[in-house]
């Protein structure tokens, strides 16, 4: 565990929390992508899978935990929840993600590791989660206004993949060169979708 | 780790 990959996760739980506290307090979801919310939470059902199976340090697994929870929580509460699912608004949310799962799970099934039943799972989530943005950022540039706890939650996102990127980088040259090529690549394209939503935040 | 191919980062 390096500082890169520590701060990295912290900016990703961070992201969440923030995300669930603006659900909470003000009972309302309207700016935020079901859709999104929704890939979110496939991304970790299938790459977490191995948490019951491969147990790597007790925060692995308590991250683990929480990060499924918590997207779970999101979800339920954007469909369920009487007060909140009256704010999503359904008609701007119209990406249509089911082409995202399948383009990611084409991708898996031909560029893996190797080609077994996790290893297919995991490359399937790093790839859906480099472009489970798309329908939120989408739905931002419709939006006439980015309320602020959104525009946090995407920004704390983008924050999440980059220090990422500063921790392979930091291990490609401490710990010898293992192939990281699908995650370096995955999450290089996160990244730079944020990209322009950084622009924009930033000029807003 | 590496060898064991587990994947260590969330």
């Amino acid at each position: 565990m390096n500082a890169f990959r520590f701060l990295g996760d912290m900016t990703h739980l961070f992201s969440v929390l923030v995300l669930l506290l603006k659900i909470y307090a003000t009972k309302s979801c309207s700016g935020v992508s079901r859709k999104t919310q929704e890939l979110y939470m496939v991304v970790f059902l299938a790459r977490y899978m191995d948490l019951f199976t491969d147990y790597i340090s007790l925060y692995n697994s308590v991250m683990k935990v929480v990060f499924i929870t918590s997207s779970a929580a999101i979800v339920w509460c954007m469909r369920r929840h009487p007060q909140v699912r009256r704010t999503y608004d359904k008609e701007q949310d119209t990406f249509r993600h089911v082409v995202l799962v399948a383009a990611a799970f084409v991708l898996a099934l031909i560029f893996n590791e190797r080609f077994t039943f996790r290893e297919i799972c995991w490359a399937f989530s790093i790839y859906l989660e480099a472009v489970a943005i798309l329908p939120q950022l989408v739905l931002l540039q419709r939006g006439r206004n980015v309320d602020n706890l959104t525009g946090q939650y995407v920004f704390f996102l983008g924050a999440y993949r980059a220090f990422y990127i500063l921790n392979w980088i930091y291990r490609y040259f401490t710990e010898g060169h293992h192939s990281r090529w699908i995650s370096w690549l995955s999450g290089l394209v996160q990244t730079g979708l944020y990209a322009d939503f950084f622009y924009y935040y930033f000029l807003r | 780790r590496e060898g064991s191919h587990s994947h260590d980062e969330l």
